[in-house]
């Protein structure tokens, strides 16, 4: 539906950050969550190629059009979503692993994450005492309507809630925290089934790092922008 | 020439206790490899935990069966060097004029040392954070590469108090690591606090210039008629010299079936 050719220099050992022309899609199929419509995904290709090399490097992704918005409610103090501005009412499991000695599979993923949609469900809370899922485990989601709601890696239990009270600045190393959480979300971001994240279980992560996830995973200024004409 | 792209490392892993091996990683990717799963070395589940590699190699029982994970080694009894494993394998790659390699682990519990053909790299602690290694020049001129990795439990794996409870002792915390390792009201302790290459190795070639971590957003107007798709991507160019480089991006919908419009 598009292909876009844009040309570029990069100096010697440099490491730039670069921003395609934005593209225009009149209608195309939107994602939407199991149960509301389809799954449309879209692949979508950046390459690179060099003078006088040839081709550089491919990357590839399953993209689906969707816009995901939440707020909570004043009447009912609970969170609202809306998918592609059409209120949704969530059908939700918890999801802790796949495999407590970590044997993820893609196979494993499919069948685990079919059975949530075969459930009628439309989303699947991935607790804080877990994992930071996997690639595979959202690309099924992106295939059957999953939306996901990931937390970081705090639990009221463990940080500062549980019996012994413990850790209630959470772990010693902020900044490795904060490393792997932006990492994680570098990983995760482009998935269309991605629909919150979340400080922790049952605790607000320590203010330090509440303060910078919640700047970091702010929707960017640009894109605030309303649906209507 | 080498094929551009990804090319996974999850088959042919070898693994052993390190305090039953020797060798140092520069033996062991140099003139002393492991020659196959004989003693102390044993087939490894990559990606996977030490304890998957020692179930799968019937070391211990399974302990997801009856009572059997009590007889397995808790780490706060046996120690973090009994959790700290070696992992070896080799690989083939021959790269052509400007071509270049990097060496990625998706995910490393809790941290580790990499040795490639006898050169020492440090793999910094946390869980959730990828790792990718520019190998191009350590690389062996024949095209046969050796690789071993020695990954270190938790820096605090914490012991599980006898009546048990949520997250053990809560030391895990301390660390940026999953937490229900200690194990929680619906879960036994996971007794190697799940240390090892929990999630996929790969090796990349990329010409002179490389992608990473492409960002997609869409943005809706007119009800959702009106849709832009905006595309940030970081390039690295490697090579020593000016990259002239053409830059595509290729939107495609699959069709029923397997009809795809371009």
């Amino acid at each position: 539906e598009q292909l876009q050719t844009q040309h570029l220099s990069i100096s010697p050992r440099a490491r730039v950050q670069y921003t395609f022309p934005q593209l225009f899609f009149y209608k195309p199929n939107l994602w939407w969550p199991n149960g509301m419509g389809k799954q449309a995904l879209h692949h979508v290709t950046i390459s690179v190629e060099v003078k006088e090399h040839g081709e550089s490097d491919q990357w590839t992704h399953l993209f689906g059009f969707r816009k995901i918005e939440s707020h909570i409610d004043n009447a009912t103090d609970g969170r609202l979503f809306k998918i592609n501005g059409q209120p949704i009412f969530i059908r939700g499991g918890n999801w802790i692993l796949s495999d407590g000695l970590l044997r993820l599979s893609a196979k494993r993923y499919r069948t685990d994450i079919k059975f949530h949609a075969d459930m009628n469900f439309n989303m699947i809370r991935c607790w804080g005492g877990g994992l930071a899922e996997r690639p595979e485990f959202y690309h099924y989601c992106d295939m059957y309507g999953l939306l996901v709601w990931q937390e970081f890696w705090i639990t009221g239990d463990v940080d500062g809630r549980g019996d012994p009270v413990s850790n209630p600045d959470g772990p010693l190393d902020h900044d490795l925290f904060m490393l792997c959480a932006r990492d994680t979300v570098k990983l995760l971001r482009n998935h269309a089934s991605l629909a919150l994240w979340v400080g922790g279980n049952e605790q607000v992560p320590p203010k330090d790092i509440n303060e910078a996830l919640k700047n970091d995973l702010q929707l960017h200024p640009y894109f605030e922008t309303p649906s209507e004409t | 020439m080498a094929e551009i792209g990804k090319t996974k490392l999850d088959s042919g892993w070898l693994a052993a206790r390190s305090t039953d091996v020797e060798l140092t990683g520069t033996q062991l990717t140099t003139t002393h490899p492991p020659t196959g799963p004989t003693a102390p070395w044993m087939e490894a589940v990559v990606p996977g935990t030490v304890l998957a590699t020692l179930v799968k190699n019937k070391k211990v029982p399974d302990p997801f069966y009856g009572l059997q994970n009590e007889a397995i080694l808790d780490i706060a009894i046996s120690g973090r060097e009994y959790y700290t494993f070696w992992f070896f394998t080799t690989f083939q790659c021959k790269l052509t004029g400007n071509q270049h390699l990097d060496l990625n682990f998706r995910g490393i519990n809790y941290s580790a040392e990499v040795y490639l053909n006898g050169h020492k790299m440090v793999l910094p602690k946390g869980m959730f954070r990828r790792h990718s290694l520019d190998v191009t020049d350590i690389l062996h001129p024949d095209g046969q590469n050796l690789l071993a990795v020695l990954v270190h439990p938790p820096d605090h794996p914490g012991s599980i108090p006898p009546k048990g409870g949520q997250g053990g002792d809560h030391e895990i915390g301390k660390d940026v690591a999953t937490q229900y390792v200690e194990g929680w009201d619906w879960i036994i302790p996971i007794r190697d606090r799940n240390t090892g290459i929990w999630d996929e190795v790969s090796v990349s070639v990329t010409g002179p210039v490389k992608i990473i971590d492409p960002h997609l957003v869409s943005s809706f107007f007119d009800n959702y008629k009106r849709v832009y798709l905006h595309a940030t991507t970081e390039l690295e160019n490697k090579s020593s010299s000016v990259a002239e480089c053409s830059l595509n991006i290729q939107v495609s919908t699959e069709l029923e079936g397997n009809v795809c419009l371009i």
